[in-house]
């Protein structure tokens, strides 16, 4: 696993993070467990809502170039959610409260959401 | 992915990862880059999970992804996951539940579970190391004492030849890329040679959270398909992650 430029030898001094390979801070939000799970994530969604429905969309493209008939995102919307109150509480009624507060489907949030187990295919 | 525990000589442990994912899921010819990482970076974000107005748990997370990948329980242990393949895979645990056989849990479920809940490193561990999955993964586990830091390679049913620390014997830390750490990694996808040098190079002498970066921005620990970087300093409590880049030339996984 020597291929230079692929390889490079041990970088030093990159911290504090700057420069080419930094692309940028993350930003703190909270969740309070307190809340009711379908209320706990609304904040962080409403801010992110953009960026997860482009996120997603980039996902149904996918299944798209995978199933050009459309039929594998037919399937997404429509039969993934029908298994959400199979899977354990609170992430189920999270993953709804998701759902609602960026307005993506719930099944495309499902899919998001059990992507690991998924992507093994 | 490459996750890493280290143990500084003064036995604090600090357990630092790159969140690598997207592989063949588009790649972007413009912008010689990934589709996936590109759209997720904008959704990383570091969450304080409270309770009763305090912290229960930390993590770095994927805006809209309710499970967890990287995240601490302040002083008390530190959790990242990464993506194990295995014939034995998730399609077959996905069947199982389609089928009605719901035993196992979904791994980023019992990561927050394990987060959420769990009160020490070794209730962390034994819930990593015992429960049934749907799909095989490698946990990686740092605690808050000398000595505790784990590998937890798990089949869908078993825990596999786990490793733990060895100051004694010289095992300052452990690190995990894809592969299972008794096999050689598959040689066009060898992070950990270069990232195990590296450490090696830095010696447990001047081991820190800067060098610590310094090993995650080396290319290709560091690579196309990084999407952030995080460093948890589990007796401070504190988490902090960047969002990468891998400027070219660099490798795409």
């Amino acid at each position: 696993q020597y291929v230079p430029p692929y390889t490079e030898d041990c970088r030093t001094g990159m911290y504090p993070p700057s420069g080419p390979t930094f692309g940028g801070a993350v930003t703190w939000y909270t969740v309070n467990l307190d809340l009711p799970p379908s209320k706990r994530w609304t904040e962080l969604i409403t801010d992110k809502k953009n960026d997860l429905i482009i996120m997603v969309q980039a996902i149904k493209d996918l299944a798209d170039a995978l199933v050009p008939s459309g039929r594998l995102e037919e399937l997404i919307d429509q039969a993934l959610p029908l298994m959400i109150d199979t899977l354990p509480y609170p992430f189920n009624e999270e993953m709804k409260g998701i759902a609602t507060a960026s307005g993506v489907p719930l099944g495309e949030v499902i899919l998001f959401n059990i992507f690991y187990e998924v992507f093994t295919v | 992915c490459t996750s890493l525990v280290a143990e500084d000589p003064e036995g604090n442990l600090i357990h630092a990862r790159n969140l690598d994912f997207g592989l063949f899921l588009g790649w972007d010819k413009k912008n010689h880059s990934w589709v996936i990482p590109d759209k997720l970076k904008p959704l990383v974000v570091n969450v304080d999970f409270r309770r009763n107005n305090s912290t229960v748990f930390k993590s770095t997370n994927f805006a809209g992804y309710v499970g967890m990948l990287t995240g601490m329980q302040p002083n008390s242990f530190t959790l990242t996951m990464n993506e194990r393949f295995s014939l034995d895979g998730g399609y077959i645990g996905i069947l199982e539940w389609i089928l009605g056989k719901r035993d196992g849990m979904w791994m980023s479920f019992l990561t927050r579970s394990v987060l959420e809940n769990a009160t020490s490193y070794a209730q962390a561990q034994k819930l990593l190391s015992d429960t049934k999955l749907l799909a095989p993964a490698y946990f990686i586990l740092g605690g808050n004492q000398t000595g505790e830091a784990s590998i937890i390679t798990r089949s869908r049913t078993h825990n596999l030849n786990p490793l733990e620390l060895d100051i004694k014997q010289g095992r300052w830390y452990v690190l995990e890329t894809n592969y299972d750490h008794w096999k050689t990694p598959l040689f066009l996808d060898d992070r950990r040679t270069p990232a195990m040098k590296c450490m090696n190079q830095t010696t447990q002498a001047n081991i820190s959270v800067q060098t610590v970066y310094d090993v995650l921005s080396t290319k290709p620990v560091l690579n196309k398909l990084t999407t952030y970087t995080t460093l948890m300093q589990v007796s401070k409590g504190k988490l902090e992650s960047f969002i990468r880049v891998c400027p070219n030339p660099c490798m795409p996984w």
